[in-house]
Parts: C-alpha cells; sequence; structure tokens
C-alpha cells in the first residue's frame, strides 16, 4: 500500500536531462 | 513561545516523514503521527478544506504544532522539530547541515527514485533511464565515500540534520537494489549508513533495516 | 572563526548564485565572483582536480571563504553569507525561510525550467510537458498569492532569504513568458514581486528588472 503513496511524491525524474542541458547551454555561452 | 509538539500528518511508511521523526528522537520534541484512518486518509484527508486551508499545497508530511503553527515541506519540519545539535551548531555547520539536505533532494532522490520505483512495481521500466540513474547513484556514493574517507559522520563528531537527510534519501536504494556486489566498492558509506540507521533514534523510527541482497529488477 | 567573505564560482547570470549575493547585499558579507576567463571558466575550471578537490561534484555556485571552508549547493551558499535576519531571527522563522527555499527547489523549478527552456533554445520543445508546466505554474503562483494576501513578505515582516530565493526561482517566468494577461490573476504575487526586485539589495545585484510583456515562445 505505502508503495502507491509513493507515486503520489513529486519527483524530478528528468531533473538529470534539465541540468545536463542547462549546464551544456552555458559551456556553450562560455564558450 | 516554546515548542513542546504537535501532529506529522503523512502516509505510512514515508522516508520524508523518517527525517523529521528520527530527529524528534534525538530533540525529545513529542511529534504525534496521523498516518491511518480514521485520524488521516491519504488522498482524502489531505484534500479538504480544511487540510488545504494549513497546508495550500496539499502535500504530505506536514507539521501542525500543538500551538498552532503550520509547517510544510518535509526539511523545514525536521529542521523545525531538532534541536541546534541537529541544526548544526555553528555557522559553519548550519551551513553544511544544509548543503546535505540540500544534496539529498537535488542529487540522489532523482536517480534513487528512477532506480527503484520500477522494482517496487510502480512506475514503468525504462532501461536507459535507469541506467543513467545508476551511474547517477554511483556518483552520488563517490562522493559521500571521499567525504566520509575521514569522518564518522557527515557534518562534525555527531549525528546531525545532515546525516538524517542523507540516511534517509538513500534508504530505498540500501534496501531495494544497492546489492553487496554493488555497493561493495563505497566501505565508508556502507560503514556510515550502518552506524545511522543502528543508532536507537534511528532505529526507534526505522526498526531492522535489512541491507539488501539481491538487486531488485523491475517489477513486470 | 569570524565570517568575513570569500569567492563565488559560477558563470554569469545564473539565478542560483544571485541568491547569494543578494544575501551578501543585505549582510554585509564581502563575496567576490569569480565567473569569466581568466579567473574562472565555466565548463573548464570546474574540471580541474584543484576544484574538484575543494567541490567535489563540480557544480556552480560554489563558494570558498577567505577561511578555505568550501561550501556548495546554492541554498547552503546563501544561507552561509547571510545573516541571522534573513535566515530567520526565531525557531518558527527559520523554519518557514527553510519552508520557502524547499519550495522554490521544489515546486517552481522544474515547471519554470520545463516552460523557459525551450524559449531559450536550452531544451527541446515539447507541447504537452510545458502545457503541463503552465498549470504546475498556476499552481505555485495561486499558493503564494493567498499566502501573499495579507503579507507583504513571506516571513515575518522583512525580507528573508525565502523571498530571495523565491524572488530568484521566478526570475526567468517574470522576464520570460509571464505575460501581463497571464500574470493579471495573481496581483499579490506581481506586488510583491516588484517590491522586492526595487530593494536596492537586489537591484545591486539583478539590475533592471523588465517583466515580460509578450510571453516567449519556443526558440526552434
Amino acid at each position: 500500500m505505502a508503495m502507491e503513496f509513493l507515486l503520489q511524491e513529486r519527483i524530478w525524474f528528468e531533473k538529470y536531462r534539465y541540468d545536463d542541458a542547462e549546464r551544456q547551454y552555458y559551456e556553450r555561452l562560455n564558450g | 513561545m516554546a515548542f513542546d509538539g504537535g501532529t506529522l500528518y503523512t502516509y505510512p511508511e514515508n522516508w520524508r516523514a523518517f527525517k523529521a521523526l528520527i530527529a524528534a528522537q534525538y530533540s525529545g520534541a513529542t511529534v504525534k503521527v496521523q498516518s491511518t484512518p480514521p485520524q488521516f486518509h491519504f488522498g482524502q484527508s489531505n484534500k479538504t478544506p480544511e487540510f488545504l486551508q494549513k497546508f495550500p499545497l496539499g502535500k504530505v508530511p506536514a507539521f501542525e504544532g500543538d500551538d498552532g503553527f503550520c509547517v510544510f515541506e518535509s526539511n523545514a519540519i525536521a529542521h523545525y522539530v531538532s534541536n541546534d545539535e541537529l541544526r548544526g551548531s555553528s555557522k559553519v555547520a548550519a551551513a553544511q547541515v544544509i548543503q546535505w539536505m540540500s544534496f539529498a533532494d537535488s542529487e540522489i532522490v532523482p536517480p534513487a527514485s528512477t532506480w527503484v520505483f520500477p522494482t517496487l512495481g510502480i512506475m514503468q521500466y525504462n532501461k536507459q533511464a535507469t541506467e543513467h540513474a545508476k551511474e547517477e547513484v554511483k556518483k552520488v556514493l563517490g562522493v559521500l565515500d571521499l567525504h566520509l574517507q575521514t569522518r564518522t559522520f557527515l557534518v562534525g563528531e555527531r549525528v546531525t540534520l545532515a546525516d538524517i537527510a542523507v540516511v534517509c534519501s538513500l534508504l530505498w536504494l540500501y534496501k531495494q537494489v544497492l546489492e553487496p556486489s554493488f555497493r561493495q566498492l563505497y566501505v565508508n558509506v556502507n560503514r556510515w549508513f550502518v552506524t545511522c540507521v543502528n543508532q536507537p533514534q534511528f532505529k526507534a523510527v526505522l526498526g531492522e533495516v535489512k541491507l539488501c541482497e539481491k538487486m531488485a529488477q523491475f517489477d513486470a
């Protein structure tokens, strides 16, 4: 039962994709 | 007004709620848990106008002090029911406690959930995402292992909220997927994790924490 | 050891670094910024063994005190360079400051990034994700608007780290996509946001913050 509740958690599963994209963007910007 | 205690609303076995409960074991704060019907029915009670008036996001864990003070977000609740020792008794220690609490939320929780949820059968398995999450978990454990090479606990010489927050964010990993062959590399983290969960204040909340023997695969 | 100042490593225009810089404007801490070559070249300097020895994640912002104390995670840095007023001078206020800092990271940053990144060309546009993010942002602004109905600032009567953290997490939204027709509903949030960014301590770091006039679409 507790497992089902875990699904209600707000987890940013895609965070790594956003982190990587942001890092690459600013690395490019800073040449 | 001196803080004496309050009520923690959550669903059962919520690792985010464990943070405040373990902190209260150290600080002596009286925290009553409401997590099962009839007192609290997750999915219904947290959607009532009365609850939303106190906790507008309707999220748990949520804490209501006996004095009526309401606070949400698990780190804020754990911080509130702690004592100065747990929060970090110096400016440097307090900053390090917040550093590791943020680290747990931003670096551990996302990959840990991506890896573990499919093994609990509550989320679709995605091979690429799981493999990526495993690499991120290795990186996180590597950072912790290096830090714990020369330390017993994450901040200073005693247990703080940093240890409590990071242990709670690692619980599912250690119970579900960090089998001996995977975790053997991170000897300092393993030692630190077992030391923490065997502290009476952790055990009072978590009970016996059995480390994973066989990496759980996704539960089709 | 009394804290006197230190160096903040980041790339230019990093909203996460702004939190510590605005906090330092209030606390009087001397924070030297290294964000451009030759002092600091994001993408190279943060990958050197020397940097990784101090900051094992290799992430920015990263702070190194003049006394050698190193701290990463933007909330921890901002907390460290703050004063007690900003951190919350009572237990209740300190918990509320952490509540709103966590709220910014867990409730604002994910949908804000999802909506704004494609308009900056940082990420691919995904219609469904963007529409969902817009609904999440509306919910977040609604919670803030309700809270700010009867308050000038998020915690107590003065600016705290809560305002600084939430303002910084909303910056891209207000500059890039919250056009007047979208934000008109959230009068209390607009008033609060404009009040904050017009404080001299915010302006010293952010300069003039121009609110979005036309919602930016994704930058194909």
